[in-house]
């Protein structure tokens, strides 16, 4: 339960990541 | 096709799969990019994340008697952490030069390498979830082994009395493994051979007792033994392709096609 609780922090925290990245390269697209 | 196999994997990993395939393509296609913002702040939150998953993942792994687990579980987070160092590197160099080139190359890199990472992590714990589950399986498969030793009524009322926790237990974590799959292939199979399970348990029981009388009356007993090992022979294969679906993930199945 806890491994899966830890997974889920992570995919979020990594989706916050690349939606910020991915939200400053769209701009120019 | 479901490119997760479960339904608890698929919720955590499908989003920020959609994530990275979206900063890939966008890399591909504007490749200098506009500037990046300060990814500093996202970062440490992965960061944070990550040290807590390898935590979670080493007190898992130590007190687990799963040797398989054991194995599998230390390179996914090796991969989860270095992949996490990728990313605090892309911050570095984004601060230093918001148009770096081996800094996108880095942030791509590391992201992908926190899906894998993450997504093995899940898998290594989830198969060490199945083989607990065939453990059960194999638990009910011992029983129908020794129904050739039940020849008395009383030796009947212990073997049911046994059996059916175990087999309660089967059916019971078998049903909720079902649930939990994405390919409806798969949990077709398995309700399939669960349903062959439990109408033949009573035909197993009714089987042994008709053994026990035919012995006593020696009369039909060749008859009654074939009938009763049938019956053994048929709910030991239906959980033999119990075991063998639960086994199977969706890649497996591509992999076969």
């Amino acid at each position: 339960e806890q491994i899966l609780e830890a997974a889920k922090s992570i995919a979020a925290a990594t989706a916050a990541l690349v939606k910020t990245a991915s939200a400053a390269q769209r701009e120019l697209v | 096709m479901p490119v997760f196999h479960t339904k608890t994997i698929e919720s955590i990993l499908e989003p920020v799969a959609q994530q990275v395939s979206r900063l890939v393509i966008l890399h591909e296609e504007a490749e200098d990019g506009n500037a990046m913002p300060d990814l500093a702040v996202p970062v440490r939150a992965v960061k944070a994340a990550v040290d807590n998953l390898v935590r979670v993942g080493y007190e898992t792994v130590n007190s687990s008697d799963d040797q398989i687990l054991k194995q599998d579980m230390p390179p996914a987070l090796t991969r989860v952490e270095e992949s996490s160092l990728l990313l605090l590197d892309a911050s570095d160099l984004l601060r230093a030069d918001p148009y770096s080139g081996p800094a996108r190359k880095k942030l791509i890199e590391g992201s992908r390498g926190i899906l894998q990472g993450t997504s093995a992590l899940l898998l290594a714990f989830d198969e060490s979830e199945v083989r607990k589950i065939v453990r059960v399986c194999k638990n009910v498969l011992e029983y129908l082994a020794i129904t050739e030793v039940v020849d008395r009524m009383e030796d009947l009322v212990t073997f049911v009395k046994n059996l059916s926790p175990v087999l309660t237990r089967m059916t019971k974590n078998v049903d909720a493994r079902e649930k939990e799959l994405t390919h409806q292939v798969h949990r077709d199979m398995l309700l399939r051979s669960l349903e062959q399970v439990k109408n033949l348990t009573p035909v197993l029981i009714s089987g042994i007792k008709i053994f026990i009388t035919a012995k006593q009356s020696g009369q039909g007993l060749v008859e009654a033994q074939n009938n009763r090992d049938y019956t053994v022979r048929k709910m030991s294969d239906e959980i033999h392709e119990i075991i063998r679906v639960l086994q199977l993930t969706t890649y497996d199945e591509e992999e076969w096609d």
